[in-house]
């Protein structure tokens, strides 16, 4: 049975698809059957792992209006035991699409249902909003993983973002938990930086990642070649940061 | 007639909020009279300009539905010639609940006419989706300034944004027009920002900006303080661009 992790955050930018085709390449490279599902009208996720999204037939578009099973949308990655369910630029209309069927919330829930055995992780890139798209990943997922940029708009964001967490888990999945706050493009030279990350650890104590991903530029080159980094670059700060934030995922999944 | 500029980019995180407060400071301080609109859930201009979001009575969410004038939510602020029309979290319901209604796409443009004489500039901030809310802004604009990162994510998405701008001239909003794409976080010692720039001005070439907004770490911190970066630091890099952007937006309406 898959564990199921939302990489979300409504602010933009702070490091969400990053972080879903990093983290998912290092479960794979540690030999865990990881599905990477695109949430997200951009398809960034679907790029970083070299496919081009004007190419895309089947995607999580077709699964959520129920065209089509998830399942015929899941493409082989080069990585041995990574997949993707893409997405394309029709994932757009979903949400106005979706919002006059009942459960609207729980179809991504239902989609995923019949592979859910066949993976170890599900990571699911969520889109820079709380939408329905998002619901949905909100309703399916067992954990959330919040990115966070160390800025001050980035922090701003986080108790909208905490409160929708809290109404999904008291209406829709009582089982969901936040699993970390993970701090990304962290500058030691910027002072700011320091504060915010200081000013987070004191109020979300108990989530906030060891790890903190530094602004390594090695990142930002990486969807360039279609990569994640750990074959675009395995030697840089970045991937390093990544296998650690793999590794603090794993240690908490199997030795509770 | 106030002349209405979008600022709209449904990548997130590349200074759509940063280019709205700093480029209506900039206008304000020209004595023009400016009014910034925040259109995004996370209302980040509305503190970007001094106000506590939890504090906010009426915003552009009563307007949209219905229940009040825009022109009773306008908020003066530290500066003389700008006012804020706030945004608050209930804007997150907004989108579903334009949905059902008739000429949902028409709504700002239908509340922005009563107080369009009022004003030089009208600066809307858009959030990062191309979903109800935005379309509402690119309905009600003349013009729409692209902000974008010199990143690869960032590019991807320019096709997407454009094609939207398409359909919305072609059903909606005849006259509205890009008025230019403005690079911004550019960081000179990158080179993925060298290619993304070149790469920029040879696909849209007639509209990229002169003024080429770098990565400043005092455009961070102003927001904060709650200041435009004109207000927290006048000499800064960030500060000296944005004038700089000012006056090429300002050439543009009054030479030709
Ligand atoms: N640690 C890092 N160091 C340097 N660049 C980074 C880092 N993490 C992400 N980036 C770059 O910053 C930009 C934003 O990151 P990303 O697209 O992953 O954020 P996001 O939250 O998914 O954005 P959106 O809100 O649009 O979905 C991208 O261009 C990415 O390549
Ligand atoms: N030129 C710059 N130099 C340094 N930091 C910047 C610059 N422009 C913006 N920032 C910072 O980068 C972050 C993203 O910018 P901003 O919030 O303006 O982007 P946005 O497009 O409005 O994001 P969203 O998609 O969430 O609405 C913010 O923390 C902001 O302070
Ligand atoms: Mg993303
Ligand atoms: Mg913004």
């Amino acid at each position: 049975m898959a564990i199921i992790i939302s990489i979300c955050n409504q602010k933009g930018g702070v490091g969400k698809t990053t972080t879903s085709v990093n983290l998912a390449a290092c479960l794979a490279a540690a030999e865990k059957r990881t599905l990477l599902l695109d949430l997200d009208p951009q398809a960034n996720a679907t790029t970083g792992v070299g496919f081009n999204k004007s190419e895309i037939k089947r995607s999580s578009y077709q699964a959520l209006i129920g065209k089509d099973s998830i399942e015929s949308s899941v493409l082989k990655t080069e990585m041995n035991y990574l997949s993707l369910v893409p997405s394309q630029s029709a994932l757009v209309g979903a949400e106005l699409e979706l919002v006059g069927i009942v459960s609207r919330e729980t179809r991504l829930k239902n989609c995923i249902k019949p592979i859910i055995n066949q993976y170890d992780y599900i990571i699911i890139d969520c889109p820079p909003s709380l939408g329905l798209l998002t619901l949905n990943a909100l309703t399916a997922t067992n954990y959330v993983i919040i990115p966070v940029q160390c800025e001050y708009y980035a922090m701003e964001g986080l108790a909208d973002l905490k409160r929708t967490i809290y109404l999904v888990k008291q209406r829709l999945n009582p089982s969901l938990e936040i699993k970390g706050i993970v701090l990304t493009m962290f500058d030691s030279r910027n002072n700011l930086a320091h504060q915010v990350s200081e000013e987070l650890r004191k109020h979300f104590n108990e989530v906030v990642f060891n790890v903190v991903i530094p602004r390594n530029v090695r990142l930002s080159e990486a969807p360039s070649y279609g990569k994640p980094i750990i074959l675009y670059d395995v030697k840089s700060k970045g991937a390093q940061s990544y296998f650690e934030l793999a590794k603090e995922v794993l240690k908490q999944d199997f030795e509770v």
